[in-house]
């Protein structure tokens, strides 16, 4: 799954999402990929976040949906996206998901449990794409 | 009198530029000096420079939406990680289907479409949700119809040789993994039938031997011995090759 946050010159944000969902899936299974509020979410006054996972447990707690309100409430994007994965680990110790989070000043930050997790940045003081790798 | 009332104008200006130019760098700190900026799940270096090619160059003062559907649409052409796109992820029936969503912050609109069958354009079509709906989602195959009638290619094939490959080897393997879980038979291929909890003779706790064990794949059920825990045919698998 990928899910991309863009930040434009005006401060715009865009989210989007893309993903074929669990192999072997029960036909008709919907992971959180098209959840608004679970795999991304987007606000011009806030930030916004992305995520991938085990969709089936992750969309049952809107995780970026989390992590967008709770920089509106102040939290950094560390604490916010390291909040909204406890708030699932919390329930659920084995599910394996991961969240980025970036606020409308391009400071960004990631979180995750059971896996690995790798983001990717570009912004226009870089000359490439640079990958960040989160640790559980 | 007039030195004076001049060097004040000079002075006012001064603040005021002074002033200006604080909020232009503010302003400009705020706005623009990171930016654009494009952050994306995953390695996939090829999306974000798709995405990063329409938000930054200068003939494409693209929205951050087309950039989001560019860097996602490269993706979905690559088939990033076999999770992405067409050709992967089979569901029971050997078949690919395609979930995607865009969002405007400005706006707070979204389109998305879930378990889209025959189009392979995932998130073009949900940016056709947004943009020619009042709707946020539209599932299945109503959703390949409205991405057709809005002028996306199809009725095709999503399924892969890789992706019929991997579901063939799936079946040969009594189609485990799965995402059964209280159904017989359990450790095979359906179809299935519910067992009834209630009626599920209580003899202290429920205990099932474990069918076996395939690479690191628990088959089988377990000792549980509460019995509202639900009997699983296996763990289902969650990894960087098949997730959401």
């Amino acid at each position: 799954t990928i899910s991309m946050a863009v930040i434009d010159k005006m401060g715009h944000i865009a989210v989007g999402t893309s993903t074929n969902g669990a192999t072997f899936k029960i036909p008709g299974r919907v992971g959180d990929g098209p959840i608004p509020g679970s795999s991304s979410y987007g606000d011009d006054e806030v930030g916004a976040c992305g995520a991938t996972g085990d969709g089936d447990i992750m969309m049952r707690f809107l995780p970026c949906y989390q992590v967008v309100e709770s920089m509106r409430q102040g939290m950094d994007p560390r604490d916010a996206a390291t909040d909204a994965i406890s708030r699932i680990a919390r329930k659920y110790p084995d599910f394996i998901g991961a969240v980025f989070a970036v606020n409308k000043e391009g400071v960004h930050a990631g979180a995750c449990h059971g896996w690995t997790f790798q983001y990717s940045v570009r912004n226009s003081s870089m000359q490439d794409v640079e990958v960040i790798t989160v640790y559980p | 009198m007039r030195r004076s009332s001049v060097r004040l104008l000079i002075g006012f200006l001064l603040i005021r530029f002074n002033w200006c130019s604080a909020v232009g760098d503010k302003g400009a700190g705020k706005v623009g000096v990171a930016f654009p900026l494009v952050v994306s799940t995953w390695p996939f270096r090829e999306a974000v420079r798709a995405a990063w090619k329409v938000v930054s160059t200068g003939e494409g003062w693209g929205s951050a939406v087309d950039a989001v559907v560019a860097g996602c649409s490269a993706c979905e052409d690559l088939r990033c990680d076999g999770t992405v796109g067409p050709g992967g992820s089979p569901d029971e029936n050997g078949e690919t289907t395609l979930d995607a969503l865009v969002m405007n912050g400005a706006t707070m609109e979204i389109g998305a479409v879930a378990a889209m069958r025959y189009v392979k354009d995932g998130i073009k079509a949900a940016k056709l949700v947004m943009e020619h709906s009042e709707h946020t989602l539209l599932v299945g195959e109503k959703a390949t119809a409205f991405a057709i009638s809005m002028g996306l290619p199809g009725p095709t094939n999503l399924s892969s040789p890789e992706s019929i490959e991997k579901w063939e080897k799936w079946k040969q393997n009594h189609c485990q993994p799965n995402f059964w879980k209280n159904v017989v038979p359990v450790g095979k291929c359906g179809p299935y039938h519910p067992i009834n909890l209630a009626s599920v003779e209580v003899e202290g706790s429920v205990k099932n031997e474990v069918v076996g064990s395939q690479g690191g794949l628990c088959q089988g059920y377990y000792e549980s011995d509460n019995l509202l825990e639900p009997i699983k045919s296996n763990l289902k698998v969650v990894n960087r090759h098949n997730h959401d």
